[in-house]
């Protein structure tokens, strides 16, 4: 099974091999490029020389010769040098972590361990709401509480304005000034009584 | 200290050319074109190095647009300085599971966490609030009991009158 | 209520009614003016 070398794919942005495919199709590119030059030049080098016997057909098969050694030792070269990479350049060790990573190391959460954080969020959003409207209603109160102690004390000063004009008028405590004239006018009748006994 | 990643990249790849050079070595390729190198060694000769320093070229140019594409050098030395840093720690390290949620829930965590803090620290600021609040709204019902009492002590004064007054009365009316 | 703290669910649902507060206020005042009503009788006969 190929590993897919996904965290170093993370880190590089690319899968570790697929780079050295790139580079290894760039690579047998140009030695079919160069291959092809070379033949060119060498077939052009002959058109120099008419009465020569090479031809195209011969130098084809040597270019053919060459190619395919070069690219055998290409292949055995190359998949060395990919094995060396993808063990020593383009990966990661496995103790290695990534630093966007860290919050693995730093929070390893279950998943009954992030529900419950999660659940211990709804419920402060859910306190905080009902502080809230809780905030809410006893501001509301307060602004009722006004209106309602500015009519009791309105009611409280009415008393004392009323007061206050007995006073003025000399009647500092009706009360008082009633139990006194109830008292006198008890007096008198006696009196009174008094008189018409005596009288008789 | 051990060569970083990107000196030993270029070190590999500089192996892999010299071996590729030595392979396709000029007595290779005089062999393989035997019949032209008889006609013209020396026209073999040029045309060889030419083959070589051009492949040379085009391969060295290949490796320096893959690591310029892929900004190789610097990310090989981030990643020297992060294995450098985990080089105390023997036992592997967390890898993405390949699964979604699982691997997303680390993630959230600190975000998780920050946002818990937040709405604690909101909430206990609101409550503070709201305590002071109620304490206001005490205090109002208490004023407000004290007012209703004093209205009731001076209706009662002055319904006490009434009674005065109503004694009196029928004290002239005897 | 049940996120609210205790103390403050209990401050909520102890408020008073205020609209019976400024009712009761009513009969105060009438009960005022009766017994001014009577007062004005009760110096009238005093005079």
């Amino acid at each position: 099974s190929v590993n897919p070398m996904a965290y170093e794919a993370q880190f590089f942005g690319f899968t570790p091999q697929t780079c050295m495919l790139r580079i290894y199709i760039a690579f047998q590119d140009y030695l079919f490029e160069v291959m092809l030059v070379v033949e060119s030049v060498i077939l052009k080098k002959l058109d120099g020389f008419p009465g020569c016997k090479i031809s195209p057909l011969q130098i084809r098969k040597s270019t053919e010769k060459f190619l395919l050694f070069m690219k055998e030792h290409l292949d055995k070269l190359f998949s060395k040098m990919e094995e060396v990479l993808l063990q020593l350049v383009l990966n990661i060790p496995k103790n290695v972590l990534l630093p966007e990573d860290k919050v693995h190391e730093q929070y390893p959460y279950s998943k009954e361990q992030l529900e419950a954080l999660q659940d211990e969020i709804h419920q402060l959003q859910k306190q905080y709401r009902a502080e809230a409207s809780a905030g809410q209603a006893l501001r509301a109160e307060l602004e009722e509480q006004k209106a309602v102690q500015a009519e009791l004390e309105k009611i409280l000063q009415w008393f004392d304005g009323l007061e206050n004009t007995c006073r003025e008028h000399g009647t500092g405590n009706f009360k008082e000034s009633f139990a006194f004239l109830t008292q006198n006018a008890k007096r008198l009748q006696d009196v009174l009584k008094d008189v018409e006994e005596k009288s008789k | 200290a051990a060569p970083g990643r990107a000196q030993m990249f270029a070190t590999v790849v500089d192996t892999f050319l010299e071996k590729l050079v030595a392979a396709g070595s000029y007595q290779r390729f005089a062999n393989c074109y035997r019949c032209f190198y008889k006609l013209q060694p020396e026209m073999t000769r040029s045309i060889y190095d030419q083959f070589i320093s051009q492949l040379q070229a085009s391969i060295k140019e290949e490796i320096q647009e893959v690591k310029n594409e892929g900004n190789l050098e610097t990310v090989f030395n981030s990643l020297d300085k992060i294995v450098e840093e985990a080089k105390n720690r023997e036992e592997p390290a967390w890898r993405p599971s390949g699964i979604p949620e699982e691997d997303i829930r680390s993630a959230m965590v600190p975000y998780l966490l920050k946002h818990r803090s937040y709405l604690q620290k909101i909430l206990k600021e609101k409550e503070e609030e709201n305590r002071k609040v109620a304490e206001s709204v005490l205090a109002g019902r208490d004023r407000i009991a004290e007012l209703q009492q004093q209205i009731q002590a001076r209706k009662h004064a002055w319904q006490a009158i009434s009674k005065e007054q109503r004694e009196l009365v029928m004290t002239f009316k005897e | 209520p049940t996120y609210l703290q205790t103390s403050q669910a209990r401050v909520l649902s102890t408020k008073p009614n205020y609209q019976q507060i400024l009712d009761e206020q009513g009969p105060v005042l009438r009960c005022l003016e009766l017994v001014l009503d009577e007062l004005q009788q009760t110096l009238k006969l005093l005079q």
